[in-house]
């Protein structure tokens, strides 16, 4: 463990909790893709299995656990409990065309073709483009909550700073994962203009809209 | 250098 995952690990902890907090306390997921909840779930379920088979640390254990209660939880909150405001007008992302492919392509690049590999590698290639509906719906209202702007923050932070912990890891540890590596660079680099738009506008007070 | 493997990261 290092300062930049374990930073990286709480920036996501805050994340999914602002979330859930967020459409607990105004009883609303309005400006929420449900769909990206659904695919964030996945891909804890997917990721996590070896979560009684394979003990690594109490912190690994507890965080996989909370990571993945989390996940159902906000998923319940957004199709079930408020479902009312949901708004499926604008949360009209195809997932199958991002499932499809990604499940394709862990069968074909991955460390080693069993199948809780392929459901890691799954994972990781789904975690890099899960937060596409979102990003596409908040292109579609053309502007987000404030509350959901710090939570995208969060969450893009949690991987930018995982890359930094696989330069240390590298350099430090003589270990690197390459499926890891690109997926995360790739996630990361979908939040950029997110993240320009957070730090221009977000940081100076100002809601988060898109230009029009 | 050590590829993959070791899943300890969340």
């Amino acid at each position: 463990m290092n300062i930049f995952r374990l930073v990286g690990d709480l920036s996501h902890l805050l994340a999914i909790l602002l979330l859930l907090w967020k459409i607990w306390k105004t009883r609303s997921c309005a400006g929420v893709s449900g769909k990206s909840q659904i695919m964030f779930g996945l891909v804890y379920i997917t990721r996590y299995l070896d979560l009684f088979t394979n003990f690594i640390s109490i912190y690994n254990t507890t965080m996989k656990a909370i990571f993945i209660a989390v996940a159902i939880a906000t998923i319940y909150l957004i199709y079930f409990k408020f479902k009312a405001t949901y708004d499926s007008n604008h949360d009209t992302f195809r997932m199958e065309f991002l499932i499809v492919p990604v499940g394709g392509l862990a069968f074909l690049v991955n460390h080693d073709f069993t199948a809780l590999e392929i459901l890691w590698t799954f994972s990781i290639y789904l975690e890099s483009v899960a937060i596409l509906p979102q990003l596409f719906m908040i292109s579609k209202t053309g502007e987000a909550e404030t509350i959901t702007s710090h939570y995208l923050f969060a969450l893009g932070s949690y991987r930018a700073l995982y890359i930094v912990n696989w330069v240390y890891r590298y350099y430090f540890e003589g270990f690197f994962d390459l499926i890891a590596i690109v997926a995360g660079c790739v996630q990361t680099i979908l939040y950029c203009d997110f993240f320009y738009l957070y730090v221009t506008k977000v940081m100076h007070g100002k809601k988060l809209s898109l230009p029009a | 250098l050590q590829k993959g493997a070791t899943k300890d990261e969340l």
